[in-house]
Order: structure tokens, then C-alpha cells, then sequence
């Protein structure tokens, strides 16, 4: 059986806001380690693994490997009936068809439960390979978010050019172009607006803004985000979590 | 003209 407690609702209240609108039904899989999920968008451009670690729950219990196949959406409206900083409490049995939900206030006076209902479902898996891609940078998720939003005014793509000048974001559309370009820097005082390029080679590489958009709901889970490429290979756009992280793998626009 | 690819073409089953 799984049992899994955390002080604040709010904190799968935001992992569960940042990737319900890429996915629909899948898989979560618990074990020893902690709760792991791996899922392709419904348009196969990007791929989500979400990683939980047991350190991350204030109480973990999950003696056998349990698979809670469940539809996204429906957990997202169950959270919804949580405050943010109710306990929380996540349980199933083995081989049960439910996963009960329990949201607590601190005093233990209100106390409320959800039984959602799981479903089998038949899910691809991906090997993720093993690489070291050519450019890492390191940014405010919040910066990252805006220039975004910003760009996706002008256009449905965006380029992103990484070099040892710093990384550059521009479109082009029919009103014209932008672009927003940031240098490597060192913020003492806020070290979230630092700005960290690892590069052994350039890169640049342009992909879907509305994808971006949603991978970038992200942004309540760090305040920084991760961000590697390598030319004609999908990015690693990585939020990290107290104990695990929020990836998305996203499909770039290749050149015909 | 660039088109957008999809995960399957880089990531295979294992």
C-alpha cells in the first residue's frame, strides 16, 4: 500500500497546476523511492518526468510497488478542494481501483476526504538517454516566463541562441521582430536573477511558443530553472522540487 | 520552412 503525507497541499497543488495541461491520463508509480511519473503530451512534442522523492513527504510509506493510473484533470479538480496549507494526505491499498485523498486543517478539526478512481491505463514508456548536452544555462524562472510571454505576441516560435556572449530569445512574425538577450551574470543580492551559462559549444534551436508556455507553468515550483541544449535534439527544461523535479523534454522545430 | 518534430523521433522504447 501507498501512504504518503505532506505538510501543504499547496505544494502538489503546483506541480499538478504546471503539468495538467499537457497531460491527460497516466501512470504514476510509487515505490520505496518515492512517486515517479513519466508521459508524452497528447501531441508527442513534449515528454514529463516528474520525480518525487519519499525524503520530500513529511510521512512516506510505500511497501510494494503500486501504479496509480489516473486521469490529470480530475486530481487537478479533487486539489482544488484543498487549502494550501492543509495536510495532505495521499493513500491506496494494493491492487485497490481508488486513491483515497485526505485534506486536514493544522488543528484537526476539519477534516476531508476525496476518493478518486483509477483506471488502467496502457502507457508507452521512453528510454531518456543518457547525455551532455553542449549548453546549460541557469536562470530566474520568472525572467524565463516573461521573456516567453512577451514573444509569443510577435509569433508561435521562438530561436534560442546560447553562446559565451550570453543567451538571445527572438522571433519574428507579421508585425515585425524581438528579441530579448541576457549576458552571464552574477547577482549577490538575489541569486535567483543570476545568470549561469555552461557551453562547450553554441547552440541555437527554435520551438513551438504555446508548448513553451505551458512547460513554463513550471515557474511556482522554483525559483530558477534549468535549461540545456544541443543542436537538433530535443531541451531539457528542468524545475527543480525539494526532493525530485518537474522535467519536460521538448521537441524542437527542425528545418525542413 | 521548419517543422516540428515529435519526442518519438529522438527517444525510442527501451
Amino acid at each position: 500500500m501507498l501512504e504518503a503525507k505532506l505538510d501543504a497541499a499547496s505544494q502538489l497543488k503546483k506541480i499538478v497546476e504546471a503539468i495538467r495541461d499537457m497531460l491527460g491520463e497516466c501512470n504514476i508509480e510509487c515505490n520505496e523511492t518515492g512517486l515517479a511519473l513519466q508521459s508524452l503530451d497528447k501531441s508527442h512534442i513534449v515528454l514529463v518526468s516528474l520525480l518525487l522523492g519519499s525524503d520530500g513527504f513529511s510521512e512516506y510509506r510505500c511497501d510494494r510497488g503500486v501504479t496509480l493510473g489516473l486521469n490529470i484533470n480530475s486530481l487537478a479538480t479533487v486539489l482544488r478542494c484543498a487549502n494550501n496549507d492543509d495536510i495532505l494526505t495521499l493513500r491506496s491499498e494494493d491492487r485497490a481501483n481508488e486513491l483515497i485523498l485526505t485534506f486536514e486543517d493544522s488543528k484537526a478539526d476539519r477534516i476531508s476526504e476525496f476518493n478518486l478512481r483509477l483506471m488502467d491505463i496502457d502507457q508507452e514508456y521512453l528510454a531518456i538517454p543518457e547525455t551532455e548536452y553542449a549548453a546549460t544555462v541557469v536562470m530566474s524562472a520568472a525572467v524565463l516566463q516573461r521573456t516567453l510571454r512577451d514573444l509569443s505576441a510577435l509569433s508561435e516560435a521562438v530561436t534560442i541562441e546560447i553562446d559565451k556572449e550570453g543567451i538571445r530569445f527572438s522571433a519574428e512574425g507579421d508585425l515585425g521582430k524581438g528579441s530579448t538577450h541576457f549576458k552571464p551574470c552574477v547577482d549577490m543580492e538575489n541569486a535567483e536573477n543570476s545568470i549561469n551559462i555552461t557551453l562547450s559549444e553554441p547552440v541555437s534551436l527554435s520551438f513551438n511558443l504555446q508548448y513553451f508556455s505551458n512547460i513554463t507553468k513550471a515557474s511556482s515550483l522554483s525559483s530558477t530553472v534549468t535549461l540545456q541544449m544541443t543542436a537538433g535534439m530535443p531541451a531539457q527544461i528542468e524545475y527543480k522540487l525539494p526532493s525530485g523535479h518537474v522535467r519536460y523534454y521538448f521537441a524542437p522545430k527542425i528545418e525542413d | 520552412r521548419a517543422s516540428q518534430s515529435t519526442i518519438g523521433a529522438f527517444f525510442k522504447k527501451p
